[in-house]
C-alpha cells in the first residue's frame, strides 16, 4: 500500500 | 533505484566506514561525538523495526542490518573498548542530546503518516536523524581543529544527505505516486545544518590547508 511504498528508502 | 539514491547510500556507508577505520586504526575517538553516534544508533533501531514486518529487497534488508550493526559497534567502541574509551573527551561533548530525543518523539506523536507503533517510530527516527549531527558539529566547533578523518566523516555524511535530495527530486519528477513530505522536509532541514561545515570544508580544500572551524 501507499505507506509501504513510502518506506523503501534507508 | 536511481543513481542518486545508490550514490547516497554508498556515501552514507563510506562515512560510517571512515569513522570505524579512524577509531580502529588510531584506537582513539578524539573529535568524535559519542552523543551523535548514540543518536544514530537510536535512529536506525527505531526506523528499521520494519525489518521484522516488511520485506522490500535483499539490498534493503542487508543495508539495514549493516547500519544497525556498524552504529552499535561505534557506540560500543567509545563506551567499552578500554583504549578508545580513554580518548573520549566528555567535557567537549556536552550537548544535551536527550532533549533532541524528547523533542523528536513529541513531534512524531503529532506529525506522522498513520497513528501506529511502527509509523510513529519511523517518523521519530526521521526527525531525530535530521538533528543527530548537532552534537558532532558543536564538538568540532569547540575543539577548532578537525582531524582529516573526522572531517571526511562529516563530509561524506553531508554528501549522503545532498544526494538524497537529488534522489527525491528525481523521483518526484519520474514517479507519479511519489509524495513523502515528512522525509523530504526533514531531509532538507538536515542538509541545511551541514551548510556551514561544507563552507569551511571547501575553503580548507581550496587553500589546501587543515580544516579549521571558527569558534
Amino acid at each position: 500500500d501507499e505507506l509501504n511504498y513510502n518506506k523503501d528508502e534507508l | 533505484m536511481n543513481i542518486f539514491r545508490l550514490a547516497g547510500d554508498m556515501t552514507h556507508l563510506l562515512s560510517i566506514l571512515v569513522l570505524l577505520l579512524k577509531i580502529y586504526a588510531t584506537k582513539s575517538c578524539s573529535g568524535v561525538s559519542r552523543k551523535t553516534q548514540e543518536l544514530y544508533a537510536i535512529v536506525f533501531l527505531a526506523r528499521y523495526l520494519d525489518l521484522f514486518t516488511d520485506f522490500i529487497s535483499v539490498y534493503n534488508t542487508f543495508m539495514k542490518i549493516v547500519f544497525i550493526a556498524s552504529s552499535l559497534a561505534i557506540v560500543w567502541c567509545i563506551r567499552v573498548h578500554p583504549m578508545v574509551k580513554r580518548s573520549y573527551d566528555k567535557d567537549l561533548d556536552t550537548f544535551r542530546h536527550y532533549l533532541l530525543v524528547a523533542a523528536s518523539f513529541l513531534l512524531a506523536l503529532f506529525l506522522h503518516e498513520k497513528f501506529t507503533f511502527l509509523e510513529i517510530f519511523w517518523a521519530f527516527s526521521i526527525y531525530l536523524e535530521a538533528v543527530a549531527i548537532l552534537p558532532q558539529l558543536v564538538l568540532l566547533q569547540r575543539s577548532g581543529n578537525v582531524d582529516n578523518l573526522t572531517g571526511q566523516y562529516v563530509f561524506f555524511l553531508g554528501a549522503y544527505r545532498g544526494l538524497y535530495i537529488l534522489n527525491w527530486i528525481y523521483r518526484y519528477l519520474t514517479e507519479p505516486r511519489f509524495t513523502r513530505w515528512i522525509a523530504c522536509v526533514s531531509g532538507v532541514v538536515q542538509t541545511a545544518l551541514y551548510a556551514d561545515f561544507f563552507y569551511y570544508y571547501f575553503i580548507s580544500w581550496k587553500n589546501n590547508s587543515k580544516l579549521k572551524l571558527p569558534a
